[in-house]
């Protein structure tokens, strides 16, 4: 199933 | 010294509002450019960036970059205490701890004063449990259509819109796509983002696969914008 997934594997804020 | 003066507060409520469905507090950058915001919710799914030119004010002063720690709810508080077409002033001193908001009536016959504390925000907040999440839907985009499905525990549904027809609401529909993609999402965030539905006739969400979607509102006639980022939900 497809858990939600963080912001910070993506990019982090500044 | 920074010192700011909007003739129609009404963009300002809607801005706080739009914010403050995702986040309690945030650090408002001010620069000669204008205010700007970069902030996460409490479980970094989902991020807001906010950024109001200083085209948006007259006057805007800003002698020096100054970073203003706010309490999204009680801002709002103090918003509420203007009429729409009040003329606001913030102003703030360079080593200050207050946002000072003044109203005033367009006629001068009224004003009234608001001292607002700021707080210093601790930008590395730790994580809470994601335990609590709603359904996802799953956004589906090709070159006949964009389509939200969502599967419920009881019930689905999905919507489609048509490249160039019209949705439910009789509103354009206008895709730019590159290459097909499929994404689901948690609704709950996209909820919280259409709070800022009321800064602008038009959304534009921005999916490629495995990577955040990007919703953007413009404000006013390039005044600035407010963007949101959501992560999806994605195969372990």
């Amino acid at each position: 199933p497809k858990q939600q997934s963080s912001l910070l594997k993506f990019f982090k804020p500044k | 010294m920074f010192e700011a003066r909007m003739s129609d507060t009404t963009v300002m409520k809607r801005l706080m509002d739009a914010i403050t469905t995702l986040i309690d507090d945030g650090s408002f950058d001010i620069s000669s450019k204008g205010i700007s915001l970069q902030a996460m919710d409490s479980s970094h799914v989902a991020l807001v960036a906010m950024c109001l030119r200083n085209e948006a004010f007259d006057p805007f002063r800003c002698d020096r970059n100054l970073s203003l720690g706010i309490q999204c709810k009680q801002m709002g508080k103090i918003l509420k205490c203007s009429a729409n077409n009040d003329v606001m002033t913030l102003k703030a001193e360079d080593d200050g701890d207050v946002l000072n908001m003044v109203f005033e009536s367009p006629n001068g016959d009224r004003m009234s004063e608001f001292a607002m504390k700021l707080t210093d925000i601790d930008i590395e907040q730790s994580c809470r449990d994601l335990s609590n999440f709603g359904e996802s839907v799953t956004i589906c985009v090709t070159k006949d259509g964009l389509k939200f499905s969502v599967k419920g525990d009881s019930s689905n549904a999905s919507m489609k819109f048509s490249q160039n027809g019209a949705g439910d609401d009789g509103n354009d529909v206008s895709i730019d796509l590159n290459d097909p993609c499929t994404l689901t999402f948690a609704v709950k965030y996209l909820n919280h983002f259409t709070k800022a539905a009321p800064l602008s006739e038009r959304v534009t969400l921005s999916l490629s696969n495995d990577t955040p979607l990007v919703v953007e509102y413009k404000i006013g006639d390039g005044l600035g914008h407010i963007r949101y980022y959501l992560a999806p939900k994605m195969e372990e």
